[in-house]
């Protein structure tokens, strides 16, 4: 899985 | 959350406030990259369609819709309601020669080859280079307003402070985003001579002027 699939930052 | 990142994104709501309320207070957009402010907007709009799908908090949202509305604002001053104000004339930065490679760079890297995750590397990389019509206006007209020095310094610090946020997650997470921690550095290494000229000058009273 990518380590930022998730984007949570602005 | 941690502080470093609660200091980066009110850095970052501070220069865009900053940016809107000079630009109407004094009715004027004088100094002003209006190619700048497209750039910011294209980052914005193409990292923040997420909104549609994807919820990470209520601080989160209102942010990301912040972000865009205060840029399309911005670029609607500029080019519409002040735009006799416009010094078009000084603002001639090529936006292709941003926008190419950062579309380039994301085919290149990125997290996964889906539309969304292209978009949000493409607005990763136009962001560290988006302010460079802005450099190159105060370069080529040899000053900036103080204002407008505020408002760099203002958007300098944030990525600046993204930076120690991602070294903080990184031992105390393991997160580690390698596409944002380059092009972060990038942004904030072409900040480094406009901080310089900043504490020198700025800070003591005095305008921003660059040397030719």
């Amino acid at each position: 899985k990518a380590p930022n699939s998730f984007h949570d930052e602005l | 959350m941690n502080l470093f990142r609660l200091m980066g994104d009110v850095s970052h709501v501070l220069a865009v406030f900053i940016l809107l309320a000079k630009i109407w207070r004094t009715r004027s957009a004088a100094g002003i990259s209006g190619r700048s402010q497209i750039l910011f907007t294209i980052v914005y709009l193409a990292r923040y369609m997420d909104l549609f799908f994807s919820f990470i908090s209520l601080y989160n949202t209102v942010m990301k819709l912040l972000f865009i509305s205060a840029s399309c604002a911005t670029v609607y001053l500029i080019y519409f309601k002040f735009r006799a104000t416009y010094d078009g004339n000084h603002d001639t930065f090529r936006i292709e020669f941003v926008l190419v490679p950062s579309l380039l760079l994301a085919f290149i890297f990125h997290y996964s080859m889906s539309f969304f995750e292209l978009a949000w590397s493409f607005s990763i990389f136009l962001e560290a280079v988006a302010i460079l019509p802005q450099l190159f206006m105060v370069t080529k007209t040899g000053e900036a307003e103080n204002i407008t020095s505020h408002y760099l310094f203002a958007l300098g610090s944030y990525r600046a402070l993204y930076i120690l946020n991602w070294i903080y997650r990184y031992y105390t997470e393991g997160h580690f985003d390698p596409i944002a921690v380059c092009a972060g550095i990038v942004q904030t290494i072409l900040y480094c001579d406009f901080f310089y000229l900043y504490v020198t000058k700025v800070l003591q009273g005095r305008k921003l002027q660059v040397l030719p």
